[in-house]
This record gives C-alpha cells, structure tokens and sequence, in this order.
C-alpha cells in the first residue's frame, strides 16, 4: 500500500541512517516486513520498546538532533 | 562501540578554518580545543594546530550549500554535524545551528565537537545512548565526561595514555604549560572562590577554573584560556566592583584583569604583604579588599595608599567562628560571606559571626553533587528554594545578561 508523509519521512530516516539497505537492483519498494525489521532495529538501539510499529516515541526520537553518519545497528550487529 | 577505522600515527596536527557567529570566537576556539584533550587525555594521541597548510584534521563550518563538501546541511536541527574516517580528517559543523557553550539553549559545540572528533579518530556509533558516540545529541552537560565505552573505544584503537615518566631528562623537556588532571568538582578543596564581573561565580581549583550557577556548574576550561598569561593553583582570587578589577595571587606575585584583559605592568611582586596568600574577598560594607593568610587578614583599600603595618590583624577578631588558613574567600550575591577549607563551608551572617548549623558540604551545597536530589541546592538554603532560569555562559562574553546579574551586589548596594 503507499505510505502516509509520516511513514514516507521515517522510511527516509531509516535508509539515511542504514537501518534499511536500499535494494542494489530493482525499483526501491520495501515490504512491510523489511520496515517493521528495521524500526525493531532502530527502537532497540534507541532503547525505546520494540514494537515494530512506527508509533509517536519512534517518531519524538527521530525528531532529536544528531550527528549525520550513518548508524552501525541492524538485527545482526544488536545480536 | 564500533571501530571505523584508524591513523597510523598517533601525533595528528589540526586545523580550524572558520568558526561559528553564535559564539565569541575564543570560547568557541576554546570550546574545539577541549573536545580534543577529552581523547587526548585517555589515549596517547597528541594534536598540535596548524595556521596554514594541511593539516590531518580539518574542521569547519557549513551550510545548506557548500563548495568543498557534497554532503550538505539541512538548517537548524536534525543533523547538527558529520565527519570523515581515518585517514581522512574532514569534520563539518552545520553553520545554521545556534553553537553554544555554557548554557543548556542551543547545541553545545564542545561536546558535538569531541563526538564528531571521535569519528575522525575512528569511532562509530555506540549504542550507548549515555556515550559521548551515541548518534543522538543528548543535550548539554556541564560537567561532562566520557562514558567509558568512549574511553574503551578510543583505547582499542590507539591504547591506554601512558602515564608521564618521571625520568629527570624527560622532565626537563616537558612543556612548562602542560596542565594538569581535570579535577573534580565533588571532591577536593578549591584554590580559590570568586564573585566576578556581572554576578558569576568562578570556582578555582588546580589548572581549571569553572562558573558555579543556581541551575548547575559550567564547563571547565584552563585558567590561562579565560585569563590569558595567569597561572593555575592560585592562592586567591578576588573581584572588585568598586574598581572592577580583579586580582589574582599565587606565591609572591599578583596579577590584575580588567574582565578577561590584564592590566599593562602586571604581574607584579607582592612587597607590602605577605606571600603564599590563602584567601581574598571584597566586602560590599567598606567596599575594601580583605587579604588571609594563616590566622591572620590584611584590609586593602584599592584607591588609598594604605598603611599595612598594622596588618597582618586576627581573623578571629572580624570574622568570629571562622577557621585559620582558608582555602577560598568569598562575599558572596545574597550579602553573606563564606569561607572554603577542605570540603566544608562556613556561612557568616551580617555580624561576621559564623551561623548555627556551619560547616556544611560545598560539594552539596555549591557544586550540585547530590545524586539523591533533583533539584539543585543553593549555598546555605537546603533543598527547596527552585531554579532560578539561569543560562550562565562560562565566560563574560558581552552577549549574555541572565537572571543572576540582576542580584549581583554592586558597589552602590
């Protein structure tokens, strides 16, 4: 389904910060579950509770300032 | 933490192209200048600054558009500032931020500055969201440290700073101007204590010198970076708002400032009182300068040739209650005067006669070292008086008039 401007600006802030990968090939649609993976990734190394779902403590937190380098968390390196 | 990558050398020399308008240009050079030492004080790295070529670190500010980088800004907020692995040596500030040092408004450039350092260094991002290389800016700390994950980083990629060596050769070639440990402010007893120009309060103690405000202690900075030519472990300190001048003493000389400028002819000896002084302060009341050492005090007026051979008098004479050979004197902004000797403080009421309930603990009282307390406490006043909205910067720069120069006593009080 297409996303809402919310979604769109987080999907943004996920691939800008390398909590999701953008495909080497092929158009860059992402499945639900690629996003829900990365805003687990994203809400545990932010320490807020994993839900998967793009709520406002997800939101407030990419909201906060910070530096411009990407972010080395994802399912792999958090294990 | 994560490890980016690395130098192959361990001396880097800098460079600082341009700095920020939101802030005087030495506090924000001062500002760069400490985010370097925070590294260089846990690993064995040393950084010299360079006016002219290139250097291996490189630090400037950006905007929206730049010329020489391809990663633009994005206005105030969101990204603050970025840099570049080893070897590489770019670090970028985002020229739209409002760059601060001292206050809790805007974004403390010191410490974005040490986060961004560590990347140029070789760090990544740590999930610590408490470690200086976490990826979101935390918010002003005034007595900031890094978080040992920081210090377990840096180390992992350069080792652990090896201590100074004792070798009488090396002594002789070690810079004379090599400071010494950052102190801390819980602990220890101060070197000095004074009320300054418009109302702000410097706690003195080794090389360092701090602002003491009602919401919290300023950064600490060297001695000689806010009063350029002054040595640190000074014996006093005292302001004068009768003259505005300042007066510091260390050994058998004494140094004078006009805010952060010494006057032409100083330092000077000390001929007509004793050396080794312990305290000073300024008493609104007689608007004179009083001078401790041991067990005794000298009464200075600034504008008269005055007669000191009838000084040095008892301080138990005046100031009854108080202890010999004080560490710090101050008259303070509420009309008391207090007195600092190891980490106790004695507060004297309008009789200079030391109040019921004295000593206490400066570390508590003055210095906002009490974990179990949320708010602040104010000198003397136990845990209820409130915040009081201060954004203290830690120098007196000409842009910052706040809440606490309104109850500076001034000659006329």
């Amino acid at each position: 389904r297409a996303l809402g401007p919310a979604e769109e600006a987080a999907v943004d802030y996920l691939l800008q910060y390398g909590y999701l990968q953008k495909p080497l090939e092929g158009p860059q649609v992402f499945r639900p579950e690629d996003i829900a993976e990365a805003l687990r990734a994203f809400q545990e190394a932010s320490e807020l509770p994993v839900s998967g779902q793009l709520d406002d403590a997800v939101r407030a937190r990419m909201r906060q300032p910070r530096c411009g380098l990407e972010d080395p968390f994802n399912q792999k390196t958090l294990k | 933490y994560l490890l980016l990558g690395r130098w192959r050398k361990k001396h880097l020399t800098f460079r600082i192209l341009n700095l920020p308008s939101t802030l005087p240009s030495h506090i924000a050079r001062e500002a760069l200048l400490q985010a370097f030492r925070y590294w260089s004080e846990v690993a064995p790295l040393t950084f010299q600054e360079v006016q002219a070529g290139r250097a291996d670190i490189r630090l400037s500010f950006h905007g929206r558009q730049s010329l020489y980088c391809s990663n633009a800004f994005d206005g105030p907020g969101r990204v603050l500032a970025h840099a570049d692995i080893p070897e590489l040596g770019s670090v970028h500030f985002d020229e739209d931020e409002l760059w601060t040092e001292g206050t809790y408004r805007g974004v403390n450039l010191r410490i974005i500055a040490a986060h961004e350092l560590g990347h140029a260094l070789g760090l990544g991002h740590s999930r610590y969201t408490k470690a200086l290389m976490a990826p979101v800016y935390a918010g002003y700390r005034p007595y900031f440290r890094l978080h040992p994950d920081d210090v377990a980083g840096i180390q992992a990629l350069y080792g652990k700073k090896i201590p100074e060596t004792t070798d009488e050769e090396e002594e002789e070639t070690e810079l004379p101007t090599e400071p010494g440990p950052m102190p801390n402010p819980c602990s220890g007893e101060l070197d000095a204590v004074m009320l300054g120009p418009r109302g702000k309060t410097y706690a003195f103690r080794g090389d360092y010198v701090w602002t003491v405000t009602d919401a919290g202690l300023g950064p600490l900075f060297r001695v000689s970076a806010l009063w350029e030519g002054l040595p640190g472990n000074l014996d006093a300190a005292v302001y004068s708002p009768r003259t505005q001048r300042i007066h510091f003493f260390k050994g058998d000389k004494v140094w004078r400032y006009i805010n952060f400028k010494m006057a032409p002819g100083f330092p000077k000896k000390l001929n007509r009182i004793e050396p080794n002084l312990d305290a000073a302060l300024f008493w609104p009341l007689n608007q004179k300068v009083f001078l401790f050492k041991g067990s005794g005090y000298w009464q200075w007026d600034e504008l008269a040739l005055t007669d000191f051979s009838r000084y040095p008098k008892p301080i138990k004479g005046l100031f009854t209650g108080v202890p010999d050979q004080p560490s710090a004197a101050v008259s303070w902004r509420d009309g008391h005067v207090y007195f600092f000797k190891g980490g106790e403080y004695w507060r004297l009421n309008r009789q200079l006669r030391v109040e019921k309930g004295y000593p206490k603990s400066v570390a508590q009282d003055w210095m906002h070292c009490h974990p179990q307390t949320p708010e602040p406490t104010l000198p003397g006043e136990g845990t209820t008086r409130s915040v009081t909205g201060t954004s203290l910067a830690t120098t007196a720069s000409a842009v910052d008039t706040d809440a606490v120069s309104d109850r500076t006593p001034s000659a006329a009080d």
